[in-house]
């Protein structure tokens, strides 16, 4: 099967529908043309902006990264996503109706700290452990 | 080549819609376990001590969090007096939440009474977070220089938790901790004070508070306040207060979102 696609893959290779998409094996039959690839992007929480600062007294926000497209694994030189999800991407392309397809989950999450007071001026910190995503399956 | 354009992945900032804004709002109210948003009545009005210190606190987890080496917090918080008191460092790492609590009560000896002198704080546990438990408690005391002129002069100060209080009899009493200082030192006073924190989580109602007791070397007691013990009176950046550190129970299960 590889071996098909790989013939397959050489005609449509120069046709990237994207600029940051991943060279892989899957391109042209996976990700069809103005789809995107897995992006990873970053989202601000102002806790200043929600107008919040008179009971959080820390942090005044924070920054979270999120991705957003379909996951395209390179299955050459730099293959960073996890075996089983390539594996996955494989199977499913075989078996399309039975095997889901690889979605992006957090590889590296970060604890993150949240300072406020309750309604008796009690005063709390709370630790979220694994809560920040530093990094996705795709990146 | 690719390794290079792929770490230069694009940042989006965006604005969000109302919609999203608000459910933003609730998804992180919703993380933090509350209700609706906090509406504290003094809220912001720095500095007072627990917000100081826990903001102290803050910052070594912050710290620690960037080194992500887990050997735990090793920086000197609200320096204190006591010499008993462990370093923290552990303590902070493990914990998932940590409350400071207001002195809601003070009382002192009415002086009509006999002697001991004495002075009574409470603290209100009822809004503790769910599903954690407390792994240390301590209750901090700012000493100022006794008023006395004998400053070298020993100075026994205990505390205990009062078990039960009777209409015209002295309450019963546990001790929770005590400490030896000099009665020129001043500085943070720390006691341990997590029996009593524990006893309070499983039935609020038996909350009566603490209670402190100042002896000098021959067993006299001392009037907590000229041996420098400060209160509610004093400025809010030297007012008593707990702090109770939380580590959830392993086997709390976080819903899917």
């Amino acid at each position: 099967a590889i071996k098909q696609l790989k013939k397959r893959q050489q005609k449509k290779h120069s046709d990237l529908p994207h600029p940051n998409k991943l060279p892989s094996v899957f391109d042209h039959i996976h990700v069809p043309d103005g789809r995107q690839v897995c992006k990873r992007h970053e989202l601000y929480v102002s806790f200043r902006d929600l107008g919040w600062l008179d009971w959080v007294i820390a942090p005044q926000g924070y920054s979270a990264f999120y991705c957003e497209g379909e996951c395209s694994f390179p299955l050459d030189s730099c293959m960073n996503a996890t075996n089983h999800a390539i594996l996955q991407s494989l199977v499913h392309l075989m078996k399309p109706e039975s095997v889901p397809k690889a979605c992006c989950a957090p590889t590296k999450l970060s604890a993150t700290s949240v300072l406020y007071y309750d309604n008796n001026n009690n005063v709390i910190l709370k630790k979220h452990r694994n809560m920040v995503v530093k990094s996705c399956g795709c990146h | 080549s690719f390794v290079k354009n792929h770490l230069r992945s694009s940042f989006i900032q965006r604005k969000l819609s109302g919609r999203e804004k608000r459910e933003m709002q609730r998804e992180i109210l919703s993380i933090l376990g509350l209700p609706g948003r906090p509406r504290p009545a003094n809220g912001g009005q720095f500095p007072s001590s627990a917000p100081l210190f826990m903001l102290d606190l803050y910052h070594a987890m912050c710290s620690e969090e960037e080194d992500d080496g887990g050997q735990g917090v090793s920086r000197p918080l609200f320096t204190t007096l006591s010499t008993q008191s462990p370093p923290l460092g552990a303590v902070i790492s493990e914990a998932d939440t940590v409350m400071s609590f207001v002195n809601m009560v003070e009382n002192d000896r009415d002086i009509f009474h006999q002697k001991p002198y004495w002075k009574e704080f409470k603290f209100d546990m009822t809004q503790i977070p769910t599903g954690e438990s407390v792994t240390v408690a301590e209750f901090r005391l700012f000493k100022t220089r006794s008023f006395s002129r004998q400053f070298n002069r020993t100075l026994h100060i205990s505390i205990y938790e009062i078990l039960r209080e009777h209409a015209n009899r002295q309450p019963e009493l546990t001790l929770l901790d005590h400490e030896s200082i000099q009665a020129g030192d001043e500085g943070w006073l720390v006691f341990d004070v997590t029996a009593a924190s524990n006893h309070w989580l499983l039935n609020s109602k038996y909350n009566s508070g603490l209670r402190l007791y100042v002896e000098n070397d021959d067993g006299q007691s001392i009037d907590p306040s000229l041996a420098g013990i400060l209160g509610r009176r004093a400025p809010r950046s030297k007012q008593p207060f707990m702090v109770t550190f939380f580590r959830a129970s392993k086997n709390q299960i976080r819903s899917t979102r």
